[in-house]
């Protein structure tokens, strides 16, 4: 997880 | 197929050509506008004398903005957010770039060799400081070839989400799942290409397509690697960390 850290925040950010 | 209804096809083709025109970045009306500005011959000259490291850190850049964009693309595709994360990851990493090449035809001029870069069209030549000349010419040839498929927005959302759930991805963990989407995909595709009259061969062509972007994609992680071996401290600390993450 903590390689794709941006990645899994983005994908967990609600769709705006 | 038996299970899919032709009102599931279209309620479908409906969900992805709204989640492309809602995350495509430029509207065509936009980069229509936009379409007479070329860069001026100084201006050329100008990212031409770029230092190597300045101008990929600047193609870094776009290419993560657009990816950003692509993210969003895959987040609004029905089912994407239901795969589990390693699998979102695995796909993403994978299809990102491949989805920026197939919609980068949307932003190429066919009649100028340009493409939309940097706020202004840019021929092949404007890259050159990058000294990848051969994989520039392939992009571009690339994006020649997919503008000659006059693809429709709807057609493009398609397959580009075709090109996202590609099934065969290594360490999936849940193939069998992204294989249902990439399967119901290509139904919404062959669905659409039938309702706009679109010529038999042109899924053929498409699936052709699947193989130049991989080509593209890692010839894209060769030339990174080769800069990587030189210049290790501007990829280190002047790119941008999503970037890192995907071709890292």
């Amino acid at each position: 997880k903590e390689k794709h850290k941006i990645l899994h925040q983005l994908l967990q950010n609600s769709t705006s | 197929s038996p299970t899919v209804s032709m009102a599931e096809l279209d309620h479908q083709v409906q969900l992805i050509s709204k989640s492309h025109l809602e995350t495509c970045q430029y509207l065509r009306e936009e980069l229509q506008q936009m379409s007479w500005q070329n860069f001026l011959q100084d201006e050329v000259e100008s990212y031409q004398s770029k230092p190597r490291e300045v101008m990929w850190q600047l193609c870094a850049v776009k290419i993560t903005e657009a990816i950003q964009y692509v993210v969003e693309f895959a987040k609004r595709i029905d089912g994407f957010m239901d795969l589990c994360q390693n699998d979102q990851i695995v796909l993403l990493k994978a299809g990102s770039l491949e989805v920026i090449f197939v919609r980068m035809c949307r932003m190429f001029d066919s009649q100028n060799n340009t493409v939309f870069f940097d706020g202004k069209f840019a021929g092949p030549d404007v890259f050159r400081a990058l000294g990848c000349d051969d994989l520039i010419s392939s992009v571009f040839d690339f994006a020649k070839s997919m503008c000659s498929l006059h693809l429709s927005e709807d057609e493009l959302a398609l397959f580009s989400a075709f090109v996202l759930l590609s099934a065969d991805r290594s360490w999936l963990q849940e193939k069998l799942q992204v294989e249902k989407l990439q399967q119901k995909t290509q139904l919404a595709l062959q669905h659409v290409l039938q309702k706009n009259q679109r010529e038999d061969g042109l899924l053929h062509k498409l699936r052709c397509k699947v193989s130049a972007l991989r080509s593209l994609c890692s010839r894209h992680t060769e030339k990174l690697s080769a800069f990587r071996a030189v210049y290790p401290d501007i990829v280190g600390t002047h790119f941008p960390p999503l970037y890192k993450e995907l071709f890292g």
